[in-house]
């Protein structure tokens, strides 16, 4: 769990679902 | 699982080109974080797509490995900013 927050990145950039997917 | 959705699986994203790959893992983890964390959605699966995609996979089938890594992620996020 230590090395799993270590890799944890803060400014990763946020994710945005893509609206438009296909059903 | 997202109801009438079908799951996730390696051969599903194996098949995908490896750039989608991250995109499809994000469609499946998005709704189950913004159901637990909603203002925090966004940046929390960012975060958790840079890990490797079989724990993002292991995630999507085990509510329990999901909800202990975006919480830990949220402390993280939580944290920084605090320091910030």
């Amino acid at each position: 769990s230590k090395a799993f927050i270590a890799s944890l990145n803060v400014d990763a950039k946020p994710f945005v679902p893509n609206v438009h997917a296909a059903e | 699982h997202v109801r009438g959705q079908e799951p996730l699986t390696a051969s599903m994203l194996a098949a995908a080109p490896l750039k989608e790959q991250k995109q499809l893992l994000g469609e499946r983890l998005y709704p189950l974080i913004q159901a637990l964390h909603p203002t925090l959605a966004g940046k929390i699966t960012g975060m958790l797509l840079e890990i490797d995609n079989s724990e993002l996979l292991h995630m999507l089938e085990s509510p329990e490995s999901l909800h202990s890594k975006v919480e830990e992620a949220v402390a993280v996020l939580q944290a920084h900013q605090a320091k910030e």
